[in-house]
C-alpha cells in the first residue's frame, strides 16, 4: 500500500542512491 | 635515463597516514579504497580522477542513465567544486558511509542530499520532485493524487513546525524515528575493503601494523 510510504523511504530505494554499485567497478 | 614521474606516488594517494588520519579508515583501508578509485578513475579517461560519466558508469553499469541523485551525489562528494573527484574527496565522503562513522555526519550528509536547492531546508516540491524522480528511474507508476498523500503524510509527520518545509533538526528527529531512512548512508562494503581489493598489499607504502 503506497500511501503507507514515507516519501522519503520512497526516496532511498532510488539506485543513484545506492553506492553499493560503486564496488562492483 | 631517470623519468622521475615513474617514482612518484600516483596522484592522490601521496600521504596515505594523512588521510587515515581525516577519515575512519586505516591506512591499508584507504591503500585498498584506492584500488577501487584506480578501476572507477580509468574507466574512460586514464587521469586519476573521476569525472561525473564515470561516476554514472560505476553506479549503473551504463554512461547514458541521467539521475538526479547521481548527480547530486556526484556534487556533494567533489567538495572542491571543480566538476571531478581526487582520490581525498572520494576517500573523505566514503568515510561517511563507513558503518563506523558517527550517525551524526550520516544525518547532515542525508539532508545537504536531499536540500537540492541547498537552502538550508527541505521544500515539499523538492520532495515531490525526489519522488517522481525514484519512479521515473525505477519505472514505477503511481498517480499524482497518490505522490500527494504520500507527501502530505511525510510532511503531517516531519514538519513538526508546520511552516511547510524540514529543517535539519527536524530532519534528525524523522531519521532518529525511522532509522531505516538512512540505511542507504551505511555501505557495509567498506569495513571488508581490504579483502575486496587485496591487490592494494603489492603496492603499499606502509606497515600498517
Amino acid at each position: 500500500q503506497p500511501v503507507a510510504m514515507n516519501a522519503f523511504e520512497l526516496i532511498s530505494l532510488s539506485k543513484g542512491l545506492n553506492l553499493g554499485n560503486l564496488f562492483d567497478a | 635515463c631517470c623519468d622521475a614521474d615513474l617514482y612518484k606516488q600516483p596522484r592522490g594517494l601521496e600521504d596515505p597516514e594523512a588521510l587515515a588520519r581525516e577519515t575512519v579508515f586505516s591506512v591499508s583501508e584507504i591503500e585498498a579504497l584506492y584500488e577501487l578509485f584506480k578501476k572507477i578513475s580509468s574507466a574512460v579517461i586514464d587521469d586519476g580522477l573521476i569525472n561525473k560519466e564515470e561516476f554514472q558508469l560505476a553506479l549503473f553499469k551504463t554512461n547514458k542513465k541521467e539521475s538526479l541523485f547521481a548527480d547530486r551525489v556526484f556534487d556533494l562528494f567533489d567538495t572542491k567544486h571543480n566538476g571531478i573527484l581526487d582520490f581525498e574527496e572520494f576517500a573523505c565522503a566514503l568515510s561517511i558511509f563507513h558503518p563506523n562513522s558517527p550517525i551524526d555526519d550520516k544525518i547532515e550528509f542525508s539532508f545537504q542530499l536531499y536540500d537540492l536547492k541547498q537552502q538550508g531546508f527541505i521544500e515539499r516540491q523538492e520532495v515531490k520532485q525526489m519522488v517522481v524522480a525514484t519512479l521515473t528511474e525505477s519505472g514505477m507508476n503511481l498517480s499524482d493524487d497518490v505522490i500527494e498523500s504520500i507527501i502530505d503524510k511525510t510532511f503531517e509527520e516531519a514538519d513538526t513546525k508546520h511552516d511547510g518545509k524540514i529543517d535539519k533538526e527536524e530532519w534528525r528527529n524523522l531519521v532518529l524515528r525511522h532509522p531505516s531512512l538512512l540505511k542507504n548512508m551505511t555501505l557495509q562494503y567498506l569495513k571488508d575493503i581490504t579483502t575486496t581489493f587485496p591487490s592494494f598489499v603489492f603496492h603499499s607504502q606502509v606497515d600498517d601494523t
